[in-house]
């Protein structure tokens, strides 16, 4: 495992740890799209079908449970928790996120390395993590009032999406020379997808003032 | 063919 890789799954471990440490905190969810956590939810329960029938590492392992856990643990909270559900934006939260599902699976279906269960499904799980940022990109753009551990969970997610690219670029030079279509593009269009929200993130940063984005 | 070491990604 490279360096890249390593501060990739740490951003992400972190991003999630921010948003966990808003929500029980503060008590409150707004600003959070529940669509996008689902989304998630969806993704590693996909991606991780391996978790008991191929041991990678310790690491790896713990890695998966935890991300599987946390995503649960936010949905449940924004969902059920007495207080915090009541904070969550519904009205705002309108992207129609069981459209993202269909293309996903279908584009798995025509596009894979094998027309196996396991690796139609992973490869759904990263088309499906590709996309699955918008509903919240889509709910901060409708805020007028973005909080800052909101905007700073969205900021990591970003950092370890482009983290996790030159993890590949380190891994193709300097490791293995292959090449890996489905999880660059899917991952080069994921990282684009932060390129806006980046950008007027780094410039309220700049100004020192309250992250807004252009309606 | 042995399982591609991206899988081993998270």
């Amino acid at each position: 495992m490279n360096l890249f890789r390593l501060a990739g799954d740490m951003t992400h471990l972190f991003s999630i740890i921010v948003l966990l440490l808003k929500i029980h905190a503060t008590k409150s969810c707004s600003g959070i799209s529940l669509k996008t956590q689902e989304l998630y939810v969806i993704v590693f329960l996909t991606r991780y079908l391996d978790l008991f029938t191929r041991f990678v590492s310790l690491y790896n392992t713990v890695m998966k449970i935890v991300f599987i856990g946390t995503s649960f643990a936010i949905v449940w909270y924004m969902r059920y928790h007495k207080v915090v559900k009541q904070t969550y934006n519904k009205d705002e939260d309108t992207f129609k996120h069981y459209f993202l599902l269909l293309p996903c699976f279908v584009l798995a279906l025509l596009l894979h390395n094998e027309f196996t269960t396991m690796d139609v499904l992973w490869t759904f799980s990263l088309y499906l993590e590709a996309v699955a940022i918008l509903p919240q990109l889509v709910l901060l753009q409708q805020s007028r009032n973005i909080d800052n551990l909101t905007g700073n969970y969205v900021f990591f997610l970003g950092a370890y999406r482009g983290l996790y690219v030159l993890n590949w670029i380190y891994r193709y030079f300097l490791q293995d020379h292959r090449a890996r279509w489905i999880p660059w593009i899917s991952g080069l269009v994921q990282t684009a997808l932060y390129a806006d929200f980046f950008y007027y993130y780094i410039l309220s940063w700049k100004k020192h003032e309250k992250l807004k984005l252009p309606a | 063919d042995e399982t591609d070491s991206v899988k081993d990604e998270l």
